[in-house]
């Protein structure tokens, strides 16, 4: 069984997906098979890996739907090693439509349990920013949710939100979901970010990974690029923060 | 009857939040009473002006299921003039309850036509990342729906979707609907957002609002102070260009 990682927050514009890439692109530089997921309809890690949405055939949704195994959805991204399941129009409406089906956040989770998942070592779920029927389905299949949180008021007071839900999702469907929280396009402009970064040191110690991601152009030079930053600029901050962050969590993704 | 306009997008963290207030405080400056809906459950615009959501009693979500009228769901702020309808709790449900009701998308608008209103010149509604019930209600009831934009790859490529939207609600529900295009959180280091600010020019010529809303720290410490920027920092950039922005709508809003 893979590891699998829900990369999730209510708020949006955190870098949710730029982290799903950032990592996945990083672990695979570290040899471990990865496949991603993208669980939004906008599509962003979609085209963040140079694919087009409105082509794709499929998306997850067949898949949780059971119309589809995994093996017929999923598909090579540009970076060997890296797979995606895309999001398409199909996504559009699976929300809905998954709160209408028996026990419907497990049905990610037995997706991930089929025999082509096997081939990874680890599994990324890129969520929408919402709280909806799937998200719910990721913080039921997942192993770790990291919660990327720029140091900002309106992003870290939804982690109030954030907390309760890990609660909620402990007592109903993943007792075993751990979490950590990773800051994100950290500006070190001013004093505003490393005020905030101080207050969020205190109040959560180790619940905070180490690695912090700098605010770093090349990140949104690559995602226009249609390709991770590892590989679009390898040298960069960016690419450098993210393997950092790839190494921090190994001992997780390694030891399961 | 009052003017409305929704401030909408479905890509996250694009400064839906900033510009509802920043710009309702400006209007108010020009002497327009003015209404903010919070339609988001993350409640950040009720947040924005000092109030804890956790401890409204009621939210939009009573006067759209008839429960309650909209005299007893509005609130003042701290700024004379401009009033809330705040969120709260029983936001969390309420997109998925829209759904069940016949004609859903024309109960915010059923509300608006309330005598209640007519105290008001400008309605303003904040909407949530995501394309829901919510939205479509906000859709629905605007005159004008300004789309706030970053100069990056995401956020442009979810523009499709957007006017996608618009066409879909002016075919089903409103077919007098204008949007504009606002440029917000432009970073002027580097040439990234300059290069992409040429190409959004070229291609949505008079689509796009004259007014440019550049990256501003005071915007967000004024969030943390639970102030709009125009209050808390009066003299600054982000304060002035709402205030252009309210000077650039004004025609609009008087001239209905
Ligand atoms: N470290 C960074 N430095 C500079 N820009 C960044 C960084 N991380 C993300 N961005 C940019 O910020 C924007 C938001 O990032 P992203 O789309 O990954 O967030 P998200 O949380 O997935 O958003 P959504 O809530 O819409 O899903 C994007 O335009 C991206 O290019
Ligand atoms: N012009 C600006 N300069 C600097 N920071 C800004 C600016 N506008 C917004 N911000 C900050 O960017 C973040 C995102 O803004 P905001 O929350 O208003 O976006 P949103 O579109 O409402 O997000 P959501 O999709 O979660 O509703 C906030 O932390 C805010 O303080
Ligand atoms: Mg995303
Ligand atoms: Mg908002």
């Amino acid at each position: 069984m893979p590891y699998v990682i829900a990369i999730c927050h209510q708020k949006g514009g955190v870098a949710k997906t730029t982290t799903t890439l950032g990592l996945g692109a990083s672990f695979v530089e570290l040899h471990s098979e990865t496949l991603m997921i993208d669980l939004d309809p906008q599509a962003n890690l979609t085209s963040s890996v140079g694919l087009d949405s409105n082509e794709m055939e499929h998306s997850i949704a067949e898949a949780l739907l059971g119309e589809a195994d995994l093996a017929a959805v999923r598909m090579e991204s540009s970076v060997p090693g890296l797979d995606i399941v895309p999001s398409s129009a199909s996504m559009l409406t699976i929300g809905r439509q998954l709160y209408q089906l028996p026990e419907f956040e497990y049905l990610l989770r037995k997706v991930l349990a089929e025999p082509a998942v096997h081939d990874y070592e680890l599994v990324l779920l890129d969520c929408p920013p919402s709280v909806g029927s799937l998200t719910l389905n990721a913080l039921t299949a997942a192993d770790l949710l990291i919660i990327p949180t720029q140091c900002e008021y309106f992003s870290i007071q939804a982690l109030a939100d954030m907390f309760e839900l890990v609660r909620l999702i402990r007592d109903r469907t993943n007792p075993s979901l751990m979490y950590r929280l990773l800051v994100t396009m950290f500006d070190g402009r001013g004093t505003f970010h490393t005020r905030m970064l101080e207050r969020m040191r205190e109040y959560f110690k180790d619940g905070l990974l180490q690695t912090i991601i700098g605010f770093d152009t090349k990140l949104r030079e690559s995602q226009l690029a249609g390709q991770p930053v590892t590989v679009h600029a390898p040298s960069s901050r960016g690419a450098q923060q993210y393997r950092q962050l790839a190494e921090e969590l190994k001992i997780h993704v390694t030891n399961q």
